[in-house]
């Protein structure tokens, strides 16, 4: 059975489309199908994967706005389990153009209904904000997952992204789970790092990963050469660090 | 005459409030009467300088759907010269509402249009998007400072930015300058961060802030304080780097 997981912080620069390029090539490394969609009109994650987002036809917009059959805007990727629906700057007509649809916060949910039966794991990058598209992601998954660095601006943000889940549960979409909190960019050298920390397992407990994403200058260069980190350096610690996470969610799924 | 700079970048976690809050209070503590307004619903500009957001009203949500004075909206700071009008959440309802209004691009420029005489200086500190709340800080300014990671992803995004400026100099505000682009976060040890660099001064020339902020962990500690770098650690790396801009940025504007 498929899964769906949003990866979702409106606080910007926190890991967001360095955790979905990451996780989703540690689990196609570990042979689990898997679909990074990217969300974000930005297109990150998608130059991440090497495609030239600008020429990209279709995409994930063409998707939205209907008019394409969502096998269309898949692209395969230079690992063999995991494709791509990919993403560019006309995703930003997106957010205007939905506002006065039907079912628009449900749009994406629609899109994926059929084609994510192919997949075990869905990953959905989304942009920094709390807006439409970031909300059809929100109803479209299973469970999402939240990457926050361990910076102050990044825990003030927290409780105000968990109010909005809540108002997405109430309304939405009422089987939205926490697929767990991921704590990056953490550089044992600081003091405030390990202070987030501290704070955030006391508060989360047991929805905080056990897998800690250090800062590693490797997970920023990668995108550079259009490669997730396992492809660009695997013995980085960032590179295995997001195979520990990818082992960690496949676990955390078994348990059910 | 005052000089309104909007402090935008789509690209999310490049150090826009950072840059916002430090070289705000360093134009204060150079005794220029400056404003700094928090135009992003994070609300992270105003919990930096120190304000207990959720509670504050009225704020930039009330001012931006009328029905406040311009001035019922000032907060002093701790800093003489230093005033704020400060975000939080509600904000978030502005850009829907806005959607229909009159001239929606231009509601700021009208609110800020008397507020502004008082001031020498008044920064705008924008959310991680080109919505509508960005678009209308790029109305209400005279130029626009960008801050720019010395990072990949943030780099893609530049020409994005830069397209986006001219349709609104095309549509919406034909005087609307570059301040100048301010490279941040700049870790001497990373080749990514020289590389970036050069690429940048080598396209951009002259319209390359001298100053470059490095990266410094005193800035990334100050606001858990509710306080500016110069407040928290006047001899840090990163408060000198913000007193240096707010020198250039005086001596730039000397030269008119
Ligand atoms: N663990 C890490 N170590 C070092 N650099 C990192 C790490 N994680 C991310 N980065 C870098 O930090 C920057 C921000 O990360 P990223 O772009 O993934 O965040 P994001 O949340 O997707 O941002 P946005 O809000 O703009 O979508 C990028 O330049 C990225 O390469
Ligand atoms: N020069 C620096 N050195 C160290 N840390 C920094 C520096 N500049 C910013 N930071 C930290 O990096 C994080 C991102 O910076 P900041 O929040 O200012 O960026 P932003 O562009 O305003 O983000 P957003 O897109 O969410 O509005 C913050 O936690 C901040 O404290
Ligand atoms: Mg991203
Ligand atoms: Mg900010």
């Amino acid at each position: 059975l498929e899964r769906i997981i949003a990866i979702a912080n409106q606080k910007g620069g926190v890991g967001k489309t360095t955790t979905a390029v990451n996780l989703a090539a540690s689990l196609a490394a570990a042979e689990r199908r898997t679909l990074l969609v990217d969300l974000d009109p930005q297109g990150n994650s998608t130059s991440g994967l090497g495609v030239a987002k600008e020429r990209v036809y279709p995409h994930i917009y063409h998707l939205l706005l209907g008019g394409i059959e969502p096998k269309e805007a898949l692209l395969s990727t230079s690992l063999p389990y995991l494709d791509l629906i990919p993403a560019n700057l006309e995703l930003i007509g997106a957010e205007v153009e939905l506002v006065s649809a039907a079912s628009r916060e449900a749009r994406l949910k629609a899109c994926l209904a059929e084609i994510a039966k192919d997949y075990q794991y869905v990953l959905i990058d989304c942009p920094p904000s709390l807006g439409l598209l970031t909300i059809n992601a929100l109803v479209a998954a299973h469970s999402v997952l939240i990457p926050l660095q361990c910076e102050y601006y990044a825990l003030e943000g927290l409780a105000q992204l968990m109010r909005a889940l809540q108002r997405v549960r109430r309304t939405l979409n009422p089987d939205l789970g926490l697929e767990g909190i991921l704590l990056t960019m953490h550089d044992p050298r600081i003091n405030l790092s390990h202070q987030v920390i501290a704070d955030i397992r006391a508060h989360f407990r047991d929805q905080v990963f056990q897998t800690v994403i250090p800062r590693n200058v490797r997970l920023s260069e990668a995108p550079s050469f259009g490669k997730p980190a396992l492809l660009y350096d695997i013995k980085s610690t960032g590179a295995e660090a997001y195979l520990r996470l990818a082992r960690e969610v496949i676990a955390n799924d078994q348990k059910g």
